[in-house]
Protein backbone atom coordinates (compact mmCIF):
# COMPACT_ATOMS: atom_id res chain seq x y z
CA UNK A 1 0.00 0.00 0.00
CA UNK A 2 1.05 3.65 -0.94
CA UNK A 3 -0.65 7.27 -0.56
CA UNK A 4 -1.39 7.03 -4.42
CA UNK A 5 -3.10 4.09 -3.78
CA UNK A 6 -4.82 4.67 -0.92
CA UNK A 7 -6.01 8.23 -1.87
CA UNK A 8 -7.12 6.26 -5.53
CA UNK A 9 -9.63 3.88 -3.27
CA UNK A 10 -10.43 6.76 -0.83
CA UNK A 11 -11.45 8.73 -3.95
CA UNK A 12 -13.27 5.95 -5.45
CA UNK A 13 -14.94 5.00 -1.93
CA UNK A 14 -15.82 8.80 -1.96
CA UNK A 15 -17.53 8.61 -5.71
CA UNK A 16 -19.97 5.50 -4.33
CA UNK A 17 -21.05 7.39 -1.44
CA UNK A 18 -21.51 10.54 -3.14
CA UNK A 19 -23.65 9.15 -5.67
CA UNK A 20 -25.74 6.99 -3.31
CA UNK A 21 -26.37 10.07 -0.77
CA UNK A 22 -26.95 12.63 -3.72
CA UNK A 23 -30.03 10.12 -5.18
CA UNK A 24 -30.93 9.37 -1.00
CA UNK A 25 -31.43 12.77 -0.27
CA UNK A 26 -32.53 14.39 -3.59
CA UNK A 27 -35.07 11.73 -4.06
CA UNK A 28 -33.96 11.87 -7.33
CA UNK A 29 -31.49 9.78 -10.04
CA UNK A 30 -32.31 12.41 -12.56
CA UNK A 31 -28.95 13.24 -15.06
CA UNK A 32 -27.37 9.75 -13.26
CA UNK A 33 -26.91 7.36 -16.50
CA UNK A 34 -28.35 3.85 -14.75
CA UNK A 35 -26.84 2.36 -17.70
CA UNK A 36 -23.36 3.42 -16.22
CA UNK A 37 -24.45 2.23 -12.78
CA UNK A 38 -25.08 -0.97 -14.49
CA UNK A 39 -22.00 -1.58 -16.04
CA UNK A 40 -20.31 -1.01 -13.15
CA UNK A 41 -22.40 -3.64 -11.30
CA UNK A 42 -21.03 -5.96 -13.57
CA UNK A 43 -17.50 -4.74 -13.34
CA UNK A 44 -17.59 -4.83 -9.37
CA UNK A 45 -19.09 -8.30 -9.71
CA UNK A 46 -16.78 -9.97 -12.13
CA UNK A 47 -13.92 -8.63 -10.84
CA UNK A 48 -14.52 -9.37 -6.72
CA UNK A 49 -15.43 -12.69 -7.35
CA UNK A 50 -11.95 -13.65 -5.68
CA UNK A 51 -13.66 -12.75 -2.42
CA UNK A 52 -14.97 -16.44 -1.63
CA UNK A 53 -11.60 -17.86 -3.26
CA UNK A 54 -8.45 -15.19 -2.05
CA UNK A 55 -8.61 -13.29 1.12
CA UNK A 56 -5.87 -10.43 0.79
CA UNK A 57 -6.69 -8.20 3.66
CA UNK A 58 -9.36 -6.78 5.86
CA UNK A 59 -8.90 -3.60 4.19
CA UNK A 60 -9.26 -5.45 0.67
CA UNK A 61 -12.44 -7.24 1.30
CA UNK A 62 -14.51 -4.16 3.13
CA UNK A 63 -13.82 -2.33 0.36
CA UNK A 64 -14.80 -4.75 -2.24
CA UNK A 65 -17.85 -5.49 0.03
CA UNK A 66 -18.74 -1.80 -0.16
CA UNK A 67 -18.26 -1.17 -3.45
CA UNK A 68 -20.29 -4.12 -4.40
CA UNK A 69 -23.31 -2.16 -1.94
CA UNK A 70 -22.92 0.48 -2.94
CA UNK A 71 -23.18 -0.44 -6.62
CA UNK A 72 -26.52 -2.61 -5.82
CA UNK A 73 -28.09 0.15 -3.36
CA UNK A 74 -27.35 2.68 -6.35
CA UNK A 75 -28.90 -0.29 -9.12
CA UNK A 76 -32.12 0.04 -6.57
CA UNK A 77 -32.42 3.43 -6.09
CA UNK A 78 -32.69 4.06 -9.72
CA UNK A 79 -34.62 1.61 -10.96
CA UNK A 80 -37.02 0.92 -8.37
CA UNK A 81 -37.39 3.17 -5.52
CA UNK A 82 -37.02 6.68 -7.69
CA UNK A 83 -37.58 5.22 -10.90
CA UNK A 84 -40.28 7.84 -11.65
CA UNK A 85 -37.05 10.30 -11.23
CA UNK A 86 -34.90 8.55 -13.84
CA UNK A 87 -34.39 10.06 -17.21
CA UNK A 88 -34.28 7.16 -19.53
CA UNK A 89 -34.88 8.96 -22.82
CA UNK A 90 -31.09 11.36 -22.11
CA UNK A 91 -29.60 7.49 -21.70
CA UNK A 92 -29.31 6.13 -24.51
CA UNK A 93 -26.25 4.76 -24.96
CA UNK A 94 -26.35 0.64 -26.20
CA UNK A 95 -23.95 -0.86 -23.62
CA UNK A 96 -24.07 -4.07 -26.06
CA UNK A 97 -20.98 -2.35 -27.95
CA UNK A 98 -19.25 -1.82 -25.30
CA UNK A 99 -20.45 -5.20 -23.61
CA UNK A 100 -19.37 -7.26 -26.95
CA UNK A 101 -15.86 -5.59 -27.21
CA UNK A 102 -14.84 -6.30 -23.78
CA UNK A 103 -15.92 -10.12 -23.79
CA UNK A 104 -14.53 -10.66 -26.66
CA UNK A 105 -11.04 -8.68 -25.85
CA UNK A 106 -11.21 -10.61 -22.56
CA UNK A 107 -11.16 -13.40 -23.90
CA UNK A 108 -8.24 -13.17 -26.56
CA UNK A 109 -6.01 -11.07 -24.34
CA UNK A 110 -5.60 -12.17 -20.55
CA UNK A 111 -2.78 -13.56 -18.57
CA UNK A 112 -4.30 -16.90 -17.95
CA UNK A 113 -7.20 -19.10 -19.69
CA UNK A 114 -9.47 -19.99 -16.28
CA UNK A 115 -12.95 -18.24 -15.37
CA UNK A 116 -12.03 -16.05 -12.83
CA UNK A 117 -8.94 -14.58 -14.57
CA UNK A 118 -11.22 -14.45 -17.96
CA UNK A 119 -13.79 -12.83 -15.95
CA UNK A 120 -11.02 -10.15 -13.90
CA UNK A 121 -10.01 -9.41 -17.06
CA UNK A 122 -13.44 -9.06 -18.63
CA UNK A 123 -13.75 -6.30 -15.45
CA UNK A 124 -10.86 -4.20 -15.99
CA UNK A 125 -11.98 -3.67 -19.94
CA UNK A 126 -15.26 -3.09 -19.32
CA UNK A 127 -14.54 -0.44 -16.18
CA UNK A 128 -12.48 1.66 -18.48
CA UNK A 129 -15.32 2.51 -20.51
CA UNK A 130 -18.42 2.33 -18.34
CA UNK A 131 -18.48 5.89 -17.74
CA UNK A 132 -19.20 6.20 -21.59
CA UNK A 133 -22.88 6.04 -21.14
CA UNK A 134 -22.57 8.45 -18.62
CA UNK A 135 -20.54 10.79 -20.26
CA UNK A 136 -23.20 10.56 -23.39
CA UNK A 137 -26.02 11.16 -21.20
CA UNK A 138 -23.92 14.42 -19.81
CA UNK A 139 -23.25 15.34 -23.73
CA UNK A 140 -26.99 14.98 -24.85
CA UNK A 141 -28.28 17.55 -21.96
CA UNK A 142 -25.24 19.42 -22.39
CA UNK A 143 -25.08 20.13 -18.65
CA UNK A 144 -24.18 17.97 -14.95
CA UNK A 145 -25.44 19.40 -11.86
CA UNK A 146 -22.57 20.25 -9.74
CA UNK A 147 -23.19 17.23 -7.20
CA UNK A 148 -22.89 14.87 -10.32
CA UNK A 149 -19.92 16.59 -11.18
CA UNK A 150 -18.44 15.81 -8.21
CA UNK A 151 -19.13 12.40 -8.37
CA UNK A 152 -17.30 12.51 -11.77
CA UNK A 153 -14.15 14.05 -10.86
CA UNK A 154 -14.05 11.46 -8.10
CA UNK A 155 -14.67 8.80 -9.45
CA UNK A 156 -12.33 10.14 -12.51
CA UNK A 157 -9.57 10.92 -10.32
CA UNK A 158 -9.77 7.25 -8.65
CA UNK A 159 -8.02 5.18 -11.89
CA UNK A 160 -5.76 8.21 -12.59
CA UNK A 161 -4.58 7.91 -8.74
CA UNK A 162 -4.13 4.36 -9.43
CA UNK A 163 -1.63 5.39 -12.55
CA UNK A 164 0.63 6.87 -10.05
CA UNK A 165 0.53 4.00 -8.08
CA UNK A 166 1.82 2.11 -11.01
CA UNK A 167 4.18 3.93 -11.45
CA UNK A 168 5.06 3.58 -8.18
CA UNK A 169 4.75 -0.11 -7.53
CA UNK A 170 7.04 -0.66 -10.92
CA UNK A 171 10.01 1.16 -9.56
CA UNK A 172 9.50 0.26 -5.80
CA UNK A 173 8.31 -3.49 -6.45
CA UNK A 174 8.82 -4.22 -9.50
CA UNK A 175 5.31 -5.24 -9.69
CA UNK A 176 3.29 -4.62 -12.65
CA UNK A 177 -0.18 -6.15 -14.67
CA UNK A 178 0.09 -4.80 -18.08
CA UNK A 179 -3.61 -5.09 -18.49
CA UNK A 180 -4.30 -3.04 -15.96
CA UNK A 181 -2.13 -0.34 -16.41
CA UNK A 182 -3.12 -0.08 -20.08
CA UNK A 183 -6.94 -0.07 -19.35
CA UNK A 184 -6.16 2.64 -16.83
CA UNK A 185 -5.11 4.70 -19.04
CA UNK A 186 -7.59 4.32 -21.34
CA UNK A 187 -9.83 4.84 -18.28
CA UNK A 188 -8.36 8.14 -17.28
CA UNK A 189 -7.71 9.26 -20.90
CA UNK A 190 -11.89 9.09 -21.18
CA UNK A 191 -12.19 11.56 -18.70
CA UNK A 192 -9.95 14.25 -19.94
CA UNK A 193 -12.27 16.32 -21.18
CA UNK A 194 -14.83 16.39 -18.29
CA UNK A 195 -11.42 17.15 -16.37
CA UNK A 196 -10.83 20.18 -17.85
CA UNK A 197 -14.69 21.18 -17.37
CA UNK A 198 -14.26 20.14 -13.96
CA UNK A 199 -11.34 22.82 -13.18
CA UNK A 200 -12.85 25.53 -15.52
CA UNK A 201 -15.85 25.57 -14.46
CA UNK A 202 -16.98 23.70 -11.15
CA UNK A 203 -14.33 24.54 -9.12
CA UNK A 204 -15.28 28.63 -9.89
CA UNK A 205 -18.54 27.99 -8.58
CA UNK A 206 -20.06 27.41 -12.31
CA UNK A 207 -22.62 24.80 -13.28
CA UNK A 208 -20.95 22.59 -15.48
CA UNK A 209 -22.50 23.32 -19.17
CA UNK A 210 -21.29 22.43 -22.16
CA UNK A 211 -21.02 25.15 -25.01
CA UNK A 212 -23.68 25.31 -27.59
CA UNK B 1 5.61 -10.17 -11.60
CA UNK B 2 3.25 -9.54 -14.60
CA UNK B 3 1.78 -13.42 -13.93
CA UNK B 4 1.15 -12.47 -10.36
CA UNK B 5 -1.95 -14.61 -9.30
CA UNK B 6 -3.61 -12.65 -6.90
CA UNK B 7 -4.79 -9.25 -7.71
CA UNK B 8 -4.04 -7.12 -4.57
CA UNK B 9 -5.77 -3.87 -5.97
CA UNK B 10 -9.37 -3.07 -6.26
Amino acid sequence: MNIFRLSGDLSHLLAVIILVLKIWTTRSCAGISGKSQILFAIVYVTRYLDLVTTFVSVYNTSMKVIFIGASFATIYLMYSKFKATYDHNHDSFRIEFLLAPTVILALLINQKFTVLEVLWTFSIYLESVAILPQLFMVSKTGEAESITSHYLFALGSYRGLYLLNWIYRYYAEDHYELIAIVSGIVQTVLYCDFFYLYITKVLKGKKLQLPA
Amino acid sequence: SIFNDSHDEL
